[in-house]
């Protein structure tokens, strides 16, 4: 979900 | 990286410093709203602290600091430097019926219970709806000077640029963030009857209220 991914968008 | 969210980014960085610089050059901040500018400050503090946790790319980390440190230098100028010239009578909007609902939501509504998540979260919700005190002392004064209105269009584009970035990045990469998507979309449509008001008045001058 969501959180996996890393958060690359500012 | 698409185009979408590249030049979402730079509107977004063009907002705050054409901001930063109106107030600098100026010497004044007459007809802005400080309170928006603290929410700003509160919604990258939120949302940034992974800063300190994770790097992701020399542009992520370098637009973080710089949002970051510009927000905080607009709020130095309003409420310290140039304070003298903080209308504060009509920057009268209550933020903490903002703050507290987006805080509570924050902590129901999130992908994961984090510490970190959760402040994330309740960044993306505030941000939504930060800018809230900004136009309501615009239709309590009645009037924006033009630069102003040019901060506001950049900053209301950066975050419909977004929504296409995440059509982009669902139809392409099967990535979609449903909170970030719905705050996004809430937070462009606040600034529909702007975008109405500054595209069909724009370069004559006026005096509008939202």
């Amino acid at each position: 979900d969501g959180d996996a991914k890393q958060k690359d968008e500012l | 990286m698409n185009i979408f969210r590249l030049i979402g980014d730079l509107s977004h960085l063009a907002a705050i410093i054409i901001l930063l610089l109106k107030i600098w050059k100026s010497r004044s901040c007459a007809g802005i709203s400080g309170k928006s500018q603290i929410l700003f400050a509160i919604v990258f503090t939120t949302r940034y602290l992974d800063l300190l946790t994770s790097f992701i790319s020399l542009y992520n980390t370098c637009m973080k600091v710089i949002y970051i440190g510009c927000a905080y230098a607009t709020v130095y100028l309003i409420y310290m430097k140039f304070r003298a010239t903080y209308d504060g009578n009509h920057d009268s909007f209550r933020v903490e019926f903002l703050v507290v609902p987006v805080g509570g939501l924050a902590v129901l509504i999130n992908h994961d219970f984090s510490f970190l998540e959760i402040l994330w979260t309740f960044s993306i919700y505030l941000e939504s709806v930060a800018i809230l005190p900004q136009l309501f002392m615009i239709s309590k004064t009645g009037e924006a000077e033009t630069i102003t209105t040019h901060y506001l269009f950049c900053l209301g584009l950066y975050r419909a640029l977004y929504l296409f970035n995440w059509i982009w990045r669902f139809y392409f990469e099967g990535f979609f963030d449903m909170i970030a998507i719905v705050a996004g979309v809430v937070q462009t449509v606040l600034y529909c009857d702007f975008f109405y008001l500054y595209v069909t008045k724009d370069g004559k001058g006026y005096r509008f209220s939202i």
